[in-house]
């Protein structure tokens, strides 16, 4: 059995939740924070069998994966430009996924 | 020394912490959530020597272990039927046992 | 790679979250409870090379160390004794280190 520690932004926990229960995985939830940016974000424990480990993260990269998101970039109210709002891209998502050994799991 | 992550039920926490402290073992306490039912629920960290991960599996066991509890059930206030209660089992507790390897523990 | 997990007091926790942003290693901040005294502490996830253990160990003995810290004790107001402060060593920080192995990392 492996433990895989996977670290997602809050944007993303939803969707991976929906999609580890649909696929019928057992998934335990802790809200975190990163150590950089010190925001929010949620890292999830979910133990597996040793040969669902690549099911799993196919299924976090399918909905958490870093991806550029158009944003609509609003000038400042009070800014002498002529009013136009800008598009840019912006990057979102992203998960880190720890893989640990398991040496005995059991339910009481 | 080994690491048990323990996920048990809130109800049942309380009873966890105070039988460990009370045998002596040092724990972590964790507020997280299942992927299933979406409710709060409680993980241990644990850290042990090897040789009383048997002792610690077996006070999680006696605290947390699934059983049936009588419940009562009371029919709808407006329910046309003649108000009998009914008291049925509900299956409550349970708990999920992960012990990973620790390859080396310190307190500075 | 290994994966730390560092508990120390929460009145480190800032000050160990900004050497390892400083040294450049990543980490995630998670609120935990001691089991023993029930109070808040925090728990850091802290990814790292192999090699690495040894700093980062380290960085959390300078910031999280046990040590005294002189506390002004004022004797109760109604006290029939001459109102001296006596100041006493009380000791704080601490830190409990556990170093798990990682067998796979990845960020999608
Ligand atoms: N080795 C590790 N051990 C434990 N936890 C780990 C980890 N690597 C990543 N994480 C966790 O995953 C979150 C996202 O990391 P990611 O590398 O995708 O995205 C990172 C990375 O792109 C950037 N970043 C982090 N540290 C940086 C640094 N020292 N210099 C430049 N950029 C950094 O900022 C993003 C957010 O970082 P933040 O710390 O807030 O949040 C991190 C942290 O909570
Ligand atoms: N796909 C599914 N189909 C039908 N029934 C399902 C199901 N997923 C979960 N359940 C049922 O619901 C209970 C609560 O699951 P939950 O995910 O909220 O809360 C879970 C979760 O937080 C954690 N957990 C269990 N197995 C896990 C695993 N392999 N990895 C990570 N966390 C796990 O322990 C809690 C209690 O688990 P337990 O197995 O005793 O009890 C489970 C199980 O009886
Ligand atoms: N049964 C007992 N009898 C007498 N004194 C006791 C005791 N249990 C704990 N203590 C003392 O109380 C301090 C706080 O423990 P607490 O469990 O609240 O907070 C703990 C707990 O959250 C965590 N921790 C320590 N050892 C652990 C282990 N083996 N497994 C999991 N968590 C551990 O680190 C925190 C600080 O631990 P630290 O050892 O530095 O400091 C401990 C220790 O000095």
């Amino acid at each position: 059995m492996k433990l895989l520690l996977v670290i997602v932004q809050d944007a993303d926990a939803a969707r991976l939740q929906q999609a580890l229960v649909e696929s019928n995985f057992r998934a335990t939830k802790l809200a975190t924070t990163g150590g950089f940016l010190r925001e929010g974000n949620t890292t999830f424990l979910i133990g597996v069998n040793d040969k669902e480990v690549e099911t799993v993260t196919s299924i976090v990269r399918t909905t958490c994966h870093e991806r550029t998101q158009p944003q609509a970039i609003h000038p400042l109210a009070n800014s002498p430009e002529p009013y136009f709002s800008q598009v840019i891209d912006i990057s979102v998502g992203g998960a880190v996924i720890f893989v640990v050994n398991v040496e005995s799991f059991q339910r009481v």
